[in-house]
């Protein structure tokens, strides 16, 4: 595992964040973002894929009252593929009985999804050699969240309550010179005197949420439950080598 | 150091210059008096509420206004949330021997 990883340093690889506004379908944004991000690694080609057709799709017919990114997976691999996000646009609102995966083309497709061990260090490794994966987390701190790393015990974030899907896209330390600020700025003395371990998550609330649409949780620690639900669709062939490595 | 204004009772001043802010940078309107003084009082609970969390947390986080802050803890969580908690998730089979593609 590298000690740092950021897949938004790879050029076009991560998609635009997206804003899901008051539509709970982050399990279907954070699914496309995965499979977006996958087929941009391995094929080297920008697609954008319809968070609409998951909505309409989804054979629970939840769409924008809520599901999870298996839910999105299963549609499809149901659907053989996924349209563009051109032809078929994200409407807010869904259309369970009006799925429409046939009339348009599908521009990316799956083989299958996974879920991987609740290790933190496997998920930093898998994320490093492979590309981003979703993960879903407790979003209790996220509501009065502006920026820096986020460090929470089971008491103030509870691990085993998770409500929020996201893409995980990379993992690094804080500077030193942030956990210094840190310090003086507060009067607490808990602040880090060290670089604090953190993951990198792609939200779903637009670009102006947190960290231009980003945030970070504490590695290390199961911040917030981000090991309950590690899954990731598998685009393409399984090959030694993949075309592009995760940036430092 | 406090404003009387029929529509939400006696306020801190600050406060609410800090919630014009706040409906300036997010757009935010209300359809009548009444739904403004309750925001209001979400988004005072919401700063305090912001204000605990900064001194709780471990790490680096900065928390305070945001998008969210005249939204009460259980809108948030309707609204932006899953909805439901999973019943159970696809079951995970017992990893094959072979890496092979197309061996089952």
């Amino acid at each position: 595992v590298p000690p740092t990883c950021d897949w938004r340093k790879a050029t076009d690889i991560i998609s635009p964040i997206k804003d899901q506004e008051k539509c709970n379908c982050c399990w279907a944004i954070a699914a496309a973002d995965n499979i977006e991000a996958l087929w941009r690694i391995r094929y080297r080609q920008i697609v954008d894929v319809s968070v609409q057709e998951l909505l309409d799709c989804d054979r629970c017919g939840n769409g924008c009252t809520g599901g999870f990114v298996w839910d999105a997976y299963i549609t499809v691999l149901n659907n053989s593929g996924l349209a563009s996000e051109k032809d078929y646009p994200f409407q807010r609102h869904a259309k369970p009985h009006r799925c429409l995966a046939k009339k348009y083309k599908k521009v990316a497709w799956i083989q299958d999804f996974i879920m991987l061990s609740s290790n933190e260090q496997v998920i930093a490794g898998y994320l490093a050699a492979h590309g981003p994966i979703t993960v879903t987390i407790n979003m209790e701190l996220l509501q009065h969240y502006q920026k820096g790393v986020i460090k929470a015990t089971p008491s103030t974030c509870d691990p085993r309550y998770v409500n929020h899907s996201v893409l995980l896209v990379g993992f690094g330390k804080s500077k030193t010179e942030e956990g210094m600020q840190a310090e003086m700025t507060s009067s607490q003395s808990r602040k880090p005197r060290h670089p604090t371990p953190y993951w990198i998550l792609k939200n779903s609330w637009g670009a102006h949420w947190g960290e231009k649409g980003y945030f970070r949780l504490h590695r290390g620690n199961n911040t917030c439950g981000i090991t309950k639900y590690p899954f990731t669709a598998r685009v393409g062939q399984p090959v030694k080598k993949l075309p592009v490595s995760c940036p430092p | 150091n406090s404003l009387y204004t029929q529509d939400s009772g006696p306020r801190p001043m600050e406060l609410i210059e800090i919630f014009k802010l706040f409906q300036v940078q997010f757009n935010r309107s209300y359809s009548s008096p009444a739904e403004y003084a309750r925001r209001l009082d979400i988004f005072a609970h919401n700063l305090a509420q912001a204000q605990r969390l900064q001194e709780e947390d471990l790490g680096t986080a900065e928390f305070g206004m945001t998008p969210f802050s005249d939204l009460t803890e259980e809108e948030f969580g309707q609204l932006y949330g899953h909805q439901k908690i999973p019943e159970r998730y696809p079951t995970v089979g017992k990893k094959v021997e072979s890496e092979k593609w197309g061996e089952s």
